[in-house]
């Protein structure tokens, strides 16, 4: 169909995952739940740093498009921050050690952690 | 999202989701695709979370979330969760939570803490079905023996409908978008009912895990939101997940 909605049959013949709508296969990684909650995603918030930086510049340039004045993103860095503390653990040391292994803000790391909470309007 | 739990005629039950996350934030008029999913793509791992070095639950996830939205606890149950929006939404619960009333839980933390806690898909499905939240969503539970198979529609703080496998009535798979199931999809974003038909056409006596990648590959259960398509077979252990793009022609959401 070539107008909207573009509807089709059912596919068949799909799998294995090929052709233009098989975009890559995904990495496994091991997570020890034994390990410390602080450091249990160094591995791969290390592997990953640069696409997590990229993530959050992306959701701070969206925010800064409907908040000109960089207000809500100066709201997210000083006062999301603090709110990590009331997390239960271990969720709270696990994003600690995320902001800490990839440099980023606390705050925006928590924000990442809680944007569906946001964004079910 | 389109997530489903899909029955055989021997009883196994599969599990299978298409993540679609993003819409209206920031559309890319060159790619002609949404900005978000484009970042998330290389930030999404499968994640083996072990303890004693042995598996605990395998977890579709994003680096930098610790929370969980695809999961499967080998052997015992599979777990998805799709948005329910809804004007009470979680921003009322994290207004509460600043406020200082923190009775509910966060959504993917309770994902999380019933993959890695819950033993077996009745305790599973009973945390999911009575804790209170703070955003109201879809979870879509699979367990490992026939009949296993539910989707327990929550606001914040109630669960409105648990939705269940029936064989004997012939629903052999019961499935979920980002639309309560008493009520119709919106007309603009009907991923449902296509899904439906292709689910029917392929018929219990054939489904299968390549059956189902083909009914989440079939636009608009396929489109410029999906993410990563997970499917998982929960006797075997089986847990896949690709990359899924949408080239154009393909609707928005």
């Amino acid at each position: 169909q070539d107008l909207p909605p573009y509807s089709e049959e059912c596919r068949k013949g799909t799998y294995p995952p090929h052709g233009p709508t098989f975009k890559g296969k995904i990495p496994w990684y091991t997570i020890n739940l034994d390990s410390a909650p602080h450091k249990r995603w160094n591995q791969l918030i290390s592997d990953k740093k640069v696409e997590v930086t990229n993530l959050i510049q992306a959701i701070k340039n969206l925010a800064n498009d409907f908040f000109p004045s960089g207000k809500l993103i100066e709201l997210v860095d000083k006062h999301l921050a603090p709110l990590v503390d009331t997390l239960p653990f271990p969720f709270n040391e696990e994003i600690k050690g995320i902001a800490d292994v990839s440099g980023l803000p606390l705050g925006e790391v928590m924000f990442f952690n809680v944007f569906y909470e946001i964004f079910t309007v | 999202c389109t997530s489903l739990v899909a029955e055989d005629t021997t009883g196994k039950l599969y599990h299978a989701r298409n993540l679609d996350f993003g819409l209206f934030l920031g559309w890319d008029i060159k790619k002609h695709s949404w900005e978000i999913p484009e970042y998330l793509r290389p930030l999404t791992v499968n994640l083996d979370f072990q303890r004693n070095n042995k598996t605990i639950f395998k977890s579709t996830n994003f680096a930098g979330y610790v929370g969980m939205l695809t999961g499967m606890r080998p052997g015992i149950f599979t777990l998805t969760m799709n948005e329910r929006f809804n004007i009470d939404g979680g921003y009322i619960g994290i207004i509460e939570w600043i406020l200082g009333k923190r009775d509910g839980f966060w959504m993917s933390f309770l994902t999380r803490s019933v993959l890695e806690n819950a033993t077996s898909y009745a305790q599973a499905k009973d945390q999911l079905t009575n804790t209170k939240m703070l955003a109201p969503a879809y979870f879509i539970l699979g367990g490992n023996r026939s009949g296993e198979g539910c989707v327990i529609t929550r606001s914040r703080k109630a669960c409105l409908d648990v939705w269940e496998l029936d064989l004997k009535h012939g629903s052999w798979y019961v499935l979920e978008t980002n639309y309560d199931r008493w009520k119709d999809p919106l007309f603009l974003d009907n991923r449902r009912t296509p899904a439906m038909k292709c689910l029917n056409e392929t018929t219990q006596k054939k489904i299968s895990l390549p059956a189902i990648y083909d009914v989440l590959s079939t636009k608009p259960v396929l489109n410029k939101l999906t993410t990563y398509t997970t499917l998982m077979e929960v006797s075997s252990g089986t847990f896949e997940a690709y990359l899924r793009d949408c080239p154009d022609p393909c609707i928005p959401w």
